[in-house]
């Protein structure tokens, strides 16, 4: 019903306000319920204002910035109500080396807060190094695909081929 | 609940039998371009339940079967399975109980179907055991390749099934 | 006329599988006209095989093998008619390492053949040490953006924070 | 004709002016998230004559001015000029000659305007000058971000543009 949902959304908000200073290093967000005062009705705007920056359309934000507003968001979520299983396909393929240490920080973080297993496919050494396991998709016969456990160097070797 | 375990044959590459074990905290997923890394996220999201071919980058839903290599004759079957512990099975009319193995099967020209402990149930049943969990196909956690400022980019009545999914 | 485009259709087509089999190392491509009879209506198709693989569509195309496969063919275009200039911005972001490689030594290969300047805007260690020179975008001024010119050590400091 | 240099001010976080050395071979960008890099890119297809407002990923063109920081007040024109040589600039009415310097510039709340060498011209023009240089905002060697693959998915209907540039 409506009070469940409007506790929700206060919730996920207070959240989504601390992740997102996390994830930036400072800076402001919010969201807020818009088009109908029925929650039940309403859609739901992001505002996100990096550090020092002024109060910006999202669209005007940069690629890497528009993926840490979205995954402060999507954790913001979790912390709610937490999945059992998360997938992130190469979300750290925008950031630079900076975002990318603030992302494996609130990963781990949010490890040790819910019971969500995370499967993270990336290509970056940096994200590698920081998970508990790794697994190697090879194609030695070419077409085929199979798995196998391999530790970080073998890892940076895989990619760099 | 907890997910366990992905396993899947004769899906997309994935030519032969292949085991993921989902352990807990951070699995990362390495391997050159090309190599079958988002294959295997799709075979996780088209277990659960996606019902869209073209969000499985294929035209039709056959186009997840595997369609044979410069070397290899492609298959007629793809089959994936993922194994949940501590899992509520009222969603498939089964007693609340330990082990579910939920299977989705596809045999080319004839569509595909699921199961759960070995007895079939509707696409629909598995959507809402998924759903009850916070997960499912679409749910935000599952981040597809080349998607993830997707939800910053959407407008703002598409963003609210985020705010169902947290109650 | 319908000549002209004939042969530039041809001319390009011959470019692109060149350039193909060498961004991926082998496998074959080539494009074709569909849907008209007449070259002044046609459609432009892409067909593109990685090595060892069948002949996919090209949705089925993985991240990498997608951005590679489009990169081939604007150089192709670039060999028949090439532009003073072209932009880049973080199309190496989908690629590992050994495809980085094969795509700055193309990038090379087209600075030689044609009198493009190429403005190659990345996050990648790998691109950066093969450019000619490098600009620094910073906000020291959190908000206002002023440019430098930067060596690589300062580069790379400059996006791991 | 070759690009030579790239002068902006007041344009987005460009609020000082600032020159973009354009030189033979490869130049690399490099800058933090949100540093500033991809409005450079737009800065370029903004003078060459990119006209809308969505792919300057804003909700109207007068995104593109200064609009302020926590520390500074917004500016009200934003100025864009890109110098060539070269270049023939019988498509704006110029005799074919050595230097040309194309510059649009814009107030807020009353549109822009582009000038070659001082004299205004239309913006068609401009347009129309890049592509007999097989060039402009939405050639295909102008690669935005996240868009590199955007060619391979497009249909083929929209990919003949690329023919006629090669012409
Ligand atoms: N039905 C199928 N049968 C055989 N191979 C398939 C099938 N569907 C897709 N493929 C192949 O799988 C490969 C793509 O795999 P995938 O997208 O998982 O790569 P990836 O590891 O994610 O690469 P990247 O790092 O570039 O994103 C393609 O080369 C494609 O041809
Ligand atoms: N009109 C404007 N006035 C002031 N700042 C603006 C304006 N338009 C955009 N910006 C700011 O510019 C920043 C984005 O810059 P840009 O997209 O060039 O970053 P980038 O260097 O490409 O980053 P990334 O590596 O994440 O892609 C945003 O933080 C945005 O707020
Ligand atoms: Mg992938
Ligand atoms: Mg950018």
């Amino acid at each position: 019903g409506r009070e469940r949902l409007s506790a929700v959304f206060a919730e996920v908000d207070r959240h989504f306000q601390t992740l997102f200073a996390r994830m930036f290093g400072g800076g402001r967000a919010h969201l807020a319920l818009t088009g109908s005062d029925d929650v039940l009705q309403a859609g739901l705007e992001i505002y996100a204002q990096p550090p020092g920056k002024k109060l910006a359309t999202l669209s005007l934000l940069s690629g890497g910035e528009q993926a840490l507003t979205a995954l402060s968001l999507i954790f913001a979520v979790f912390r709610c109500n937490p999945a059992p299983i998360s997938v992130l396909d190469e979300v750290d393929a925008p950031l630079d080396d900076a975002n990318v240490d603030r992302f494996c920080t609130l990963l781990e973080d949010m490890v040790r807060e819910t019971e969500t297993r995370f499967l993270v496919v990336t290509h970056h050494p940096l994200t590698m190094s920081r998970m508990d396991r790794l697994y190697g998709v090879t194609m030695q016969e070419r077409g085929i695909s199979r798995l196998l456990s391999v530790d970080l160097g073998k890892a940076v070797e895989m990619v760099t081929g | 609940a907890r997910l366990t375990r992905l396993a899947l044959t004769g899906f997309k590459s994935f030519a032969e039998p292949v085991t993921v074990e989902i352990l807990a905290g951070l699995t990362g997923i390495v391997g050159p371009n090309g190599c079958g890394k988002s294959n295997v996220v799709e075979a996780l999201r088209w277990v659960m339940g996606e019902n869209s071919a073209r969000s499985m980058r294929g035209g039709e839903m056959d186009d997840v079967i595997f369609a044979g290599t410069a070397h290899r004759a492609s298959r007629n079957i793809a089959e994936v399975t993922l194994s949940l512990e501590e899992a509520h099975g009222s969603a498939v009319g089964l007693p609340a109980q330990g082990e579910l193995e939920i299977s989705r099967r596809i045999e080319r020209g004839s569509g595909s179907n699921y199961r759960v402990n070995g007895r079939e149930v509707r696409a629909r049943d598995v959507q809402t055991l998924f759903a009850d969990l916070a997960s499912g196909a679409r749910s935000s956690g599952m981040i597809s390749q080349g998607r993830v400022a997707a939800l910053v980019n959407a407008r703002p009545e598409e963003r609210r099934q985020i705010l169902e999914e947290a109650a």
